[in-house]
């Protein structure tokens, strides 16, 4: 899902 | 994960520790922006927050938690213990210069428009332009304490490094973040007057000293 990887860094 | 990246967080995670070994080891926080601190501190909590419903990994939640956890404990030895210390009369900068164009922004350009969505964009232009009470603070005072300038030193080149992870990213996998890299590209760009000093002063064992 799209959502789960959004914004993985810090 | 890629080895940009780490360094870039090792090197951010380096940049808190080399604060606090100063204000332990001088017990004062001469030279160190009050107002920077608090905003570092507003935007960790604006965008850190989300550790509690939304898990990356392991390294991830260990590192938003090290950065609220310390970005809190810099701001209360700041109100507390190391009040008397603090440069007050040289720590000027107008933070709701910045604080209320970064919430604009965020109003402006956010990925959704749900309500962390938009702290998470806040967090971002904030940070981008959060250290500017430090760098008006060494302006004022002309001149910094050398371990005050391996803190932004670090504090710079894990911005630095963040880009070329991006550029990184963007060719092995696609990856695009356009907030994150306008705010990153602004946000290295401040650095670039006190990187000159820095390279050419204080690594070749001399005060950092403005011109």
């Amino acid at each position: 899902k799209e959502e789960d990887v959004k914004h993985d860094e810090l | 994960m890629n080895i940009f990246r780490l360094v870039a967080d090792l090197l951010h995670l380096a940049s808190i520790v080399i604060l606090l070994i100063k204000m332990y080891a001088t017990n004062s926080c001469s030279g160190i922006s009050f107002k920077t601190q608090v905003l570092y501190l507003a935007v960790f909590i604006a965008r850190y927050l989300d550790v509690f419903w939304h898990f990356v990994s392991v390294y991830n939640t260990f590192m938003k938690v090290f950065f609220i956890a310390t970005a809190s404990g810099v701001v209360w030895a700041m109100l507390g213990p190391l009040k008397d210390s603090r440069s007050k009369s040289l720590d000027t900068f107008r933070w709701e210069f910045i604080v209320a164009p970064s919430a604009l922004l965020a109003i402006i350009f956010h990925d959704r428009f749900t309500v962390t969505e938009i702290f998470w964009s806040f967090s971002v232009f904030l940070e981008a332009v959060a250290i500017l009470p430090q760098l008006h603070l060494l302006q004022q005072s002309g001149e910094a304490e050398t371990i005050t300038t391996h803190y932004l030193a670090a504090l710079g080149g894990y911005r630095a490094l963040y880009l070329v992870n991006w550029i990184y990213r963007y060719f092995t996998e696609g990856y695009v973040d356009v907030i994150a890299w306008c705010a990153g590209l602004v946000q290295t760009a401040l650095y670039c007057d006190f990187f000159y000093v820095y390279f050419t002063r204080v690594l070749q064992g001399r005060r950092f000293a403005l011109p």
